[in-house]
């Protein structure tokens, strides 16, 4: 291994990093994950930790860009350069670049979330088959408006499990329009489009306007790369026109011919010799993982290596089940040192209802009554994350493996505590996951894994299963819940919602929503949201992203020094 | 029918990567990951000795020539960032 002359690394272990915008080949929530499980490489293997920000200056940002894309060292289109990353610093330091000419997947071909439909956001099934005939890619066959869509199970007919493919027709990402379908045709600078468009860019991507009018709405998103569009040349986006004819042939499948490096490729027209329209065909393309942990591995401080099977080699090479090489590690740990302490195993859940048996099968009834070792005279300032926080009789509650401490709105009084949890809620466990105080009938609402109690006054109905409120049995916990007034309370798990109307103490149809697709700007999948003085908090680590109430991020900041106030 | 099929190799329109010669591709590949110092003020390195200062990078045969295992390493895909800095 090598690293950076002079040894350059971070001075300090809790790297941030932030992805500042994504790529159309993937889902986001994929991009996201392959990132995550990329710093995760490293992190397995030192003291360092890494925190993702949705907004302000982080260690590390993250973008994809095509050619020129702001740097002194352009990408070069399909293939070839892939990416690049700076070593540790300020600046650009530190930051790495994916070369978005490149088609970006998990190594193996297109990679597939669905929407909508019947799969709950699954991966396509390739091939799979719909009235006796296989499918290789996403299909509009058997749909009259022009949706692609594809199965995800190996056949359609058996098991009738499908999603819509990502499609200008059905999302756009990035833009202003909150991923709002394109709107055909539509008017920019006076001219009609019916297909998106790179137009009036230079970066090369495609966007398309949200409603018929750019020029007087100014509403755009990115357009999602489609399973059958081809990759650069010039008509990124397009599908092959097959047949088409090159050179006086006719080619009903992607060709090699015309080239000098074996890439395949197809014309966008029926005829390339009169319309010069053509791409690349979709192959394997890259792993977004591998490239990405190999360049995170620059933005520590790592040089490449003359190993040819470890990470930080400078060539591509996609290997199905990855596995750090012990030269990496030495390198790394060279920088920042072995990790420390004992791997993070998350709590074993004990069930309530019954006593500890072994058996191997898995049992709903859980909820999470093991406190974590915190001593209780320890203040709140000690917490590095609360199990729940709650806006309750205007004060601000923080619970925490048994107890709790209250702050007033006003902060005059500064925080109180810890008490017991069960000092003043007898029946509940000593983890709780979220709560809320219903304002109109001023009951509070508590939750913890898959269980929820209800208090008004001393008085107390539960524990209940959250299936009783129409929530899917498959849901681990309620991590969040923001009171939204008029009986209704949006409950948060995982990366999704739900409104709860709490008179009918049924969650309301059209839910579950997507947290990103509503609240923009937020950690998708945060593991606590409350309502505190008007303001939405959502909670990741020791970090929080507040909210107005026109879904602005308006500040983000640490639980502990910016709410708590602590020294 | 049997004699070799000719092929035709054309200029795609906005294709990035254009045919280069070896030659060609050898001197920028050299160049861009920095085993050719074009900075260096006393003289151009010969391209048989940044060759094999990349052959011994990347693990290949140490010939100083520009062999096929050697452009074929050079058309990988891989990392823009250099194997020797400056």
């Amino acid at each position: 291994y090598q690293t950076f002359a002079g040894n350059l690394k971070w001075d300090h272990n809790d790297i941030t990093y932030r992805v500042l915008n994504y790529s159309p080949d993937m889902d986001e929530s994929l991009i996201d994950d392959a990132f995550a499980r990329a710093f995760k490489v490293w992190s397995d293997v030192t003291p360092l930790t890494f925190t993702r920000l949705y907004a302000g200056t982080a260690d590390i940002m993250i973008s994809f860009g095509k050619l020129d894309h702001g740097d002194p060292y352009p990408f070069d289109g399909k293939d070839g350069l892939l990416a690049h990353a700076y070593p540790p610093g300020e600046g650009i330091q530190g930051d790495a670049h994916f070369d978005d000419d490149e088609f970006w997947t998990l190594g193996n071909g297109a990679v597939i979330k669905t929407r909508y439909g019947n799969a709950d956001g699954a991966i396509c099934h390739f091939p799979f088959t719909f009235l006796g005939k296989s499918y290789s890619s996403c299909t509009t066959e058997g749909r009259e408006d022009g949706l692609p869509w594809c199965s995800t199970t190996a056949s359609f007919d058996e098991d009738k499990k499908f999603g819509f493919c990502p499609s200008e027709l059905l999302f756009t990402y990035g833009g202003n329009s909150n991923g709002r379908a394109c709107v055909f045709p539509f008017v920019f600078d006076g001219e009609t489009y019916n297909s998106c468009t790179t137009e009036g860019r230079n970066d090369g991507y495609r966007w398309c306007a949200t409603t018929s009018n750019f020029d007087t709405d100014k509403e755009y998103g990115f357009c999602p790369s489609r399973d059958t569009a081809v990759i650069g040349g010039n008509s990124e986006g397009e599908p092959c026109h097959f047949p088409f004819t090159f050179l006086d042939k006719t080619y009903t499948s992607c060709t090699s011919e015309g080239r000098g490096d074996g890439k395949l490729w197809c014309a966008t027209t029926s005829n390339y010799d009169k319309d010069q329209k053509w791409g690349f065909c979709p192959d394997r393309g890259y792993s977004l993982f591998l490239v990405a942990a190999h360049e995170f591995g620059h933005a520590l401080g790592l040089e490449h290596s003359s190993i040819q099977d470890a990470l930080m080699y400078p060539m591509y090479k996609y290997v199905k089940d990855f596995s750090l090489h012990s030269d990496d590690t030495a390198g790394i740990q060279f920088l920042y040192g072995p990790k420390t302490g004992p791997d993070p195993t998350p709590p074993q859940p004990k069930s309530t209802t019954s006593p500890p048996v072994t058996t191997t099968e898995p049992t709903r009834e859980t909820t999470e009554t093991t406190p974590h070792p915190v001593d209780p005279k320890d203040d709140a300032c000690q917490v590095d994350k609360f199990d729940a926080i709650a806006e309750i009789k205007g004060q601000l509650h923080l619970f925490k493996d048994g107890y709790y401490w209250t702050m007033s709105s006003q902060r005059k009084e500064g925080l109180n505590g810890p008490f017991p949890i069960k000092q003043s809620w007898p029946a509940l466990p000593a983890v709780l996951s979220t709560a809320f105080e219903d304002i109109l009938t001023k009951k509070i609402y508590f939750f913890s894994a898959n269980q929820f109690w209800v208090y008004t006054g001393d008085q107390v109905q539960g524990p209940r299963r959250i299936e009783k409120l129409g929530l899917p049995a498959s849901l681990e916990r309620v991590e969040g819940s923001l009171p939204r007034g008029k009986g209704k309370v949006l409950l948060f798990s995982e990366d999704k919602f739900w409104r709860l109307d709490v008179k009918t103490q049924a969650v309301d149809t059209g839910y579950p929503r997507y947290t990103d697709y509503v609240f923009g700007g937020v950690p998708n999948k945060p593991h606590d949201v409350f309502l505190y003085k008007g303001h939405y908090y959502f909670c990741q680590q020791s970090f929080y992203w507040r909210m107005n109430s026109k879904r602005q991020v308006d500040r983000v900041g640490y639980v502990k020094y910016d709410v708590l106030k602590c020294p | 029918w049997c004699g070799p099929i000719k092929s035709v190799f054309v200029n795609f329109p906005g294709d990035q990567m254009r045919n280069m010669t070896d030659e060609e591709l050898a001197d920028t590949y050299l160049k861009r990951f920095g085993y050719i110092n074009t900075l260096e003020k006393s003289g151009l390195q010969s391209q048989s000795k940044a060759l094999m200062k990349m052959q011994k990078q990347l693990g290949l045969e140490e010939t100083g020539e520009l062999d096929q295992a050697t452009i074929n390493a050079m058309n990988q895909p891989r990392c823009g960032v250099p194997d020797v800095r400056s």
